[in-house]
């Protein structure tokens, strides 16, 4: 494993820890899509089916593990939790998630690498993971004045990916055979989301600040 | 073919 796989895969741990913490620590999840957290639950759940039948090494499957769990535990957060659920932007948070699933089953049917169940369900959990990130996207950019961790977990997201571009180029330069169209076009479309985003992102918030400026 | 696939990453 090179160090940008690492970093990247440590960055997206991280993405994750800052957001149970923030929920946990404000007893809220103001600004935090329950849509998106739940369709990161389906990607996670799709992708790791082979948790059952393969084994990688120990961190890889820890990880998995890892995933799996704290996705679920920050649904449960938010929609079970006495205090936190009260905090959920229910009427923010409306992206029709249809849209996204139901394309990504479409494309996971017609373009894979072998029309097997758990290779499909696969390609769909890629698929459906560069877009997950868009509901909660559009709900920072409703809800723009919360918290700053709110964001900082969006950021560590799309540090997340950057580095996974930089782990692919890596690979296929130093690794003969290396290839994954798939998950590249894919990673590649999620990181130009984000990019999308980060354009916005700062746009406001020089926004923001001049107009905050004493006259 | 899927085996030929590097599967290690998550």
């Amino acid at each position: 494993m090179n160090i940008f796989r690492f970093a990247g895969d440590m960055t997206h741990l991280c993405s994750i820890v800052v957001l149970l913490l923030k929920i946990e620590a404000t007893k809220s999840c103001a600004g935090v899509s329950l849509r998106t957290q739940e369709l990161y639950a389906v990607v996670f759940v799709s992708r790791y089916l082979d948790l059952f039948f393969t084994f990688i090494s120990v961190y890889n499957t820890v990880m998995k593990v890892f995933f799996i769990t704290s996705s679920f535990c920050i649904i449960w957060y938010m929609r079970h939790h006495r205090i936190v659920s009260q905090t959920y932007d229910r009427e923010q948070d409306t992206f029709r998630v249809a849209f996204l699933v139901v394309p990504c089953i479409f494309l996971a049917l017609l373009v894979n690498h072998e029309f097997s169940m758990v290779e499909v369900l696969w390609t769909f959990s890629i698929y459906l993971e560069s877009v997950a990130i868009l509901p909660q996207l559009i709900l920072l950019q409703r809800t723009f004045n919360v918290d700053t961790l709110t964001s900082n977990y969006v950021f560590l997201l799309g540090a997340y990916r950057a580095l996974y571009i930089l782990n692919w180029l890596y690979r296929y330069f130093t690794e003969p055979g290396y290839s994954q169209w798939i998950v590249w076009s894919s990673g590649t479309l999620q990181t130009a989301i984000y990019c999308d985003f980060f354009y916005y992102y700062v746009v406001s918030w020089r926004k923001n600040e001049r107009l905050s400026l004493p006259s | 073919a899927a085996d030929e696939l590097v599967k290690d990453e998550l």
